[in-house]
């Protein structure tokens, strides 16, 4: 079926959002076991992702990226104490 | 990492419940063999409980799961979270039922996720390098490569130190060949980048010519699929060791030995009656392998991969002073260094002479 632009455009913004939430946006305090969200800016946790998977570090969510998103992996942060 | 790691080295796992995609006794396999990856490099002892509060608990669940603070998302996605070592969660591992868990390159293989999610359960953080097994994604690997990259060996080396030197109940040469005796033998050398790696028996010695620093490991701590008494090692160019004993060779690349290997030595181009190898080195500047057999020489084209006519020839003619049978050989800053018993030629192969005879030791400062 021929794909709709906006609706994808949506869903790999939704699957950027969740991803960089999920593996890079968790900063934790060492004393307690709760979680701190990271303030920093999409662009810039796009750009720690790029940088940690050896991708063409960009800060935007280009089809490479997104690949990567796509793949199986595990469900822990890949920055900061994994807590 | 995350330190301090346990603080002990008897560590406890229970397996809480199963996943219905493999038999009971399928997963008690690949959850025991993915805690001996870390046991193989470490001095942890894992052992397993049937009850109450383990270490490292082992469950599989779905979505939202028991007091767990994360979720699984259903199928693929993420396969799987662990927590550090500590207490409550600490330590805990978790696998998405939702996925198709299996012993082969089918779905996910339950060993090599658990042999990941472990490393977090004992304080390891993900690797960017893409040939670690702590990278966070999922890559299927013959289980019966040795899954741990040099990153993931010196990150857990570095909360737990290395595995000390098990006193071996094998009757082989059970004491530490001297180094330094006026006997020393060797069963095969060959450089590995800036290193020159002696192999005799069971052990290897690393030395760095250019700070003469040596390190003694077993040669299982890196490569545990590998038996001991190699008969030929060298260093090819694409960065990879081969290794041969007897009709087999294996391929390393770091510490990963390639899929299919061992292999038989026919497969290079060896006609059925060579039965093993005694020493080989390869020409950096001419990218031709030598494998020295008795008295004679194979040449092997590295950029076609076959094996050059002409062959096998007399060695004492095209190496003029090497006259006995060579039990290794390695290449230096150009020259080869042909060992024999106690023992070393060095050789210039631009000269096409012999330029000294030294002590098969001589590179270990005795």
């Amino acid at each position: 079926l021929p794909s709709h632009p906006e609706k994808d455009r949506k869903e790999d913004a939704k699957l950027v959002q969740d991803y960089l939430n999920k593996f890079y946006a968790v900063e934790t305090d060492p004393n307690q076991l709760g979680w701190k969200i990271n303030a920093e800016s999409t662009a810039e946790k796009l750009r720690k992702m790029q940088q940690f998977f050896g991708l063409k570090v960009t800060g935007k969510p280009d089809s490479e990226t997104l690949e990567m998103m796509k793949k199986p992996r595990c469900g822990v942060p890949d920055v900061g104490l994994y807590g | 990492v995350t330190l301090p790691g346990w603080k002990k080295n008897k560590i406890t796992y229970r397996i809480v419940n199963y996943t219905p995609d493999m038999s009971k006794e399928d997963v008690d396999k690949a959850i025991q063999k993915a805690f001996k990856v870390w046991s193989t490099v470490t001095p942890l002892i894992f052992t397993r409980i049937h009850e109450g509060i383990a270490d490292i608990m082992i469950a599989f669940g779905t979505k939202a799961h028991g007091h767990c603070p994360r979720y699984f998302d259903g199928p693929l996605g993420v396969l799987a979270h662990a927590f550090p070592p500590g207490n409550g969660f600490g330590g805990d591992v978790h696998f998405d039922e939702d996925e198709d868990w299996t012993t082969g390159s089918a779905g996910f293989n339950l060993f090599l996720v658990a042999a990941h999610e472990f490393g977090h359960a004992l304080g390891l953080s993900h690797s960017s390098d893409q040939t670690a097994l702590m990278f966070p994604n999922y890559a299927y690997v013959s289980p019966s490569a040795f899954p741990l990259s040099a990153d993931d060996i010196s990150g857990i080396q570095s909360i737990y130190g290395s595995r000390p030197n098990v006193p071996d109940k094998r009757p082989a040469n059970p004491t530490l060949p001297k180094i330094c005796g006026s006997q020393m033998t060797f069963d095969a050398v060959t450089t590995l980048r800036r290193e020159v790696i002696f192999l005799k028996g069971r052990h290897l010695w690393r030395v760095y010519p250019d700070n003469s620093e040596v390190e003694l490991e077993l040669i299982s701590t890196f490569w545990p699929t590998l038996p001991s008494g190699i008969q030929a090692v060298y260093e090819n160019m694409k960065d990879q060791i081969l290794f041969f004993k007897g009709n087999k060779f294996w391929v390393i690349s770091g510490h990963q030995v390639l899929l299919g290997y061992p292999k038989n030595i026919n497969t290079l181009g060896f006609p059925k009656g060579v039965k093993k190898i005694d020493a080989a080195v390869c020409n950096k500047n001419t990218g031709k392998t030598d494998f020295f057999i008795g008295d004679k020489y194979w040449r092997y084209d590295e950029n076609t991969q076959s094996m050059e006519r002409g062959y096998p020839r007399q060695t004492a003619n095209d190496f003029p002073g090497i006259n006995q049978k060579v039990d290794a050989v390695f290449q230096q800053k150009g020259f080869f260094y042909f060992f024999h018993g106690s023992k070393q030629w060095e050789f210039d192969p631009i000269a096409k002479k012999v330029t000294r005879e030294i002590k098969s030791n001589s590179w270990f400062n005795c």
